[in-house]
């Protein structure tokens, strides 16, 4: 564990409790992805299936067990709970260009030709693409409350973060995971964009609006 | 379950 490792982690469950009480409190899930949530869910069940199979520390094994129930909490909300404040008509993004070919990527680029390493592959490949469905909600609507901005924020700002603690892990331990790393870099990378906007407009005091 | 590398990040 190094500063870069917690700071991400912290921004990510920062994220995750930013989002969960825009909705609890609003009571609405307006402008929230459902899809973006679900392929959070498939990417927290598929990387945390060894949960089941290896120990690494309580901080670890807790941190999984948040991560996995709030996002099905947040699909609850989404989908059931607070369905009716849903735009689904907006949530249109086509997320099995996403599965398909993530799930080919994962069998032909991986560490392992193993089922549950092809597995935690699959789910580091789909987390960098899992927030398009969310950012293409927010290019088709062409605005974003501010409570969404800084959840967005929190949550791309983890895997930058990641990133420093990866170039920190390669010259202190030696660690380096090509595959976690460039799928990491493709994250944060579809996140810059988001980042240009949220600097020069939320931290003003301004909120998110695209022109038409 | 086969041999799982570890992956000791989140």
């Amino acid at each position: 564990m190094n500063i870069f490792r917690l700071c991400g982690d912290m921004s990510h469950l920062a994220a995750i409790i930013i989002l969960l009480l825009k909705m609890w409190k609003t009571r609405s899930v307006a402008g929230i992805s459902g899809k973006s949530q679900i392929l959070f869910a498939t990417v927290f069940t598929a990387r945390y299936l060894d949960l089941f199979t290896s120990f690494i520390s309580i901080y670890n094994t807790c941190m999984k067990v948040f991560f996995i129930g709030t996002v099905y909490f947040t699909i609850y909300l989404i989908y059931m709970k607070f369905k009716a404040t849903y735009d689904s008509n907006h949530d249109s993004f086509r997320v099995e260009f996403l599965i398909v070919p993530v799930g080919g990527l994962a069998f032909l680029v991986n560490h392992e030709f193993a089922p549950l390493e092809i597995i935690w592959t699959f789910s580091i490949y789909l987390e960098s693409v899992a927030i398009l469905p969310q950012l293409f909600m927010i290019s088709k609507t062409g605005e974003a409350e501010t409570i969404t901005s800084h959840y967005l924020f929190a949550l791309g700002s983890y895997r930058a973060l990641y990133l420093c603690n990866w170039i920190y892990r390669y010259y202190a331990e030696g660690f380096f995971d090509l595959i976690a790393v460039v799928a990491g870099v493709v994250q944060t990378i579809l996140y810059c964009d988001f980042f240009y906007l949220y600097i020069t407009k939320v931290m003003k005091g301004k909120k998110i609006s695209l022109p038409a | 379950l086969s041999e799982f590398l570890p992956h000791d990040e989140l």
